[in-house]
């Protein structure tokens, strides 16, 4: 599947998500 | 080996994988067979891999013998509340957890065998209406229970004693959390699958919600079997019980499907069917390490190779009938067919 079906891919998305969601 | 014993590649060019069997199990009382697993069990200083069996009110454990025999060596009897499934614990010694209930889960228990005096104990680990529940790693249990207005995701830290120890809660999603998996790659990590068909990622650590994913399929309840992370992609493998046939794909026991989290777009990736001229609906299965298997509505059992999306070996139902149970022992080398009368059927998968 190539990044434009799914996005903007990212390898440290464990941690971005983790410091935008709240908590 | 008789045909019966040697299971079908299902064509002349997949016969690089099959089903063979090793040994068989019989429960003497003929009780209907709810369950079956692995776990390591330590005495004397042996560390062996044992077979356990569930029935609806009671729970045995079956230590190997020389030959490929087994023989049973404990058996927990349950008497007040049925068992429904055994919850495995993957890197637990000596210890077997079982979850209990009519239409839904009530209890989830553990059982063991004391180290002073030999004794069968049982301990009560949770109570309530129970939706899911999974082992893992670092001796841990997810579950997920009461009503969509007060969901509570748990985790629950179990001693080697059998107590459950520490507790913490994730954040619920507002939708019935039905299935949990692990995320290869990320310890941290952990997936659910809801009964409106979305797709959450929890944070371990921090009990957050990171994302909740649209799975993509009108089908719904959805169960993630399987999940892994690459790339900054997430993969994982799905069953759809409910879904009916479909004229493009027919109908795949397992999909598997890859996310992005960042965006929560997903798409397709693979289908995981029978090869042509068979037949069969999924009815139940397990997933572990590159290996599928799942019990079809034919009396059947499938299995997939994960990465290739083929289909590896068909066992059709024996002279004894089809089979209703289906489970990968702790490795994927060995694979574990069961039927309504209690027996266990053991194969080698290589």
């Amino acid at each position: 599947c190539s990044e434009s079906d799914l996005g903007p891919i990212s390898l440290n998305w464990f941690e971005e998500l983790s410091t935008e969601a709240p908590s | 080996l008789t045909a019966e014993q040697l299971a079908v590649a299902p064509s002349d060019n997949l016969r690089d994988r099959s089903l063979q069997l090793a040994s068989k199990l019989k429960n003497p009382s003929s009780s209907c067979a709810v369950d079956v697993s692995t776990v390591w069990w330590e005495s004397a200083g042996c560390t062996e891999l044992c077979i356990v069996t569930a029935c609806e009110t009671f729970i045995s454990l079956w230590k190997p013998l020389a030959s490929n025999q087994w023989r049973k060596v404990y058996t927990w009897h349950l008497t007040e509340i049925p068992v429904i499934q055994i919850v495995p614990l993957p890197d637990v010694c000596n210890l077997v957890c079982v979850a209990l209930g009519d239409l839904e889960i009530g209890e989830i228990r553990l059982l063991l065998c004391s180290s002073e005096d030999g004794s069968l104990k049982q301990s009560l680990v949770k109570t309530g209406n129970i939706k899911a529940v999974l082992g893992l790693t670092n001796r841990k249990l997810v579950s997920s229970s009461g009503t969509l207005q007060d969901q509570q995701i748990e985790i629950i830290s179990v001693s080697e004693a059998g107590r459950s120890n520490e507790r913490q809660t994730l954040m619920p999603p507002e939708e019935t959390i039905l299935a949990f998996a692990e995320v290869e790659g990320f310890r941290d990590a952990l997936v659910g699958t809801t009964a409106v068909n979305s797709l959450v990622v929890w944070n371990l650590k921090t009990g957050q919600i990171l994302n909740k994913m649209p799975v993509g399929y009108s089908y719904p309840a959805s169960i993630c079997h399987r999940a892994y992370s690459d790339s900054g992609l997430l993969f994982v493998v799905l069953s759809h019980p409910h879904a009916k046939e479909n004229e493009s794909c027919g109908n795949p026991a397992f999909r598997m499907r890859v996310f992005n989290p960042k965006t929560a777009r997903s798409t397709g990736v693979m289908f995981f069917s029978l090869p042509p001229g068979h037949s069969g609906r999924y009815l139940e299965g397990e997933v572990k390490g590159v290996s599928a298997a799942a019990v079809l509505t034919s009396g059947a059992i499938a299995v997939w190779d994960l990465f290739s999306g083929q289909c590896t070996a068909l066992l059709p139902p024996n002279a004894d009938g089809n089979w209703s149970l289906v489970r990968w022992s702790v490795t994927d080398s060995c694979l574990l067919a069961g039927q309504k009368d209690g027996s266990v059927y053991v194969y080698h998968y290589s």
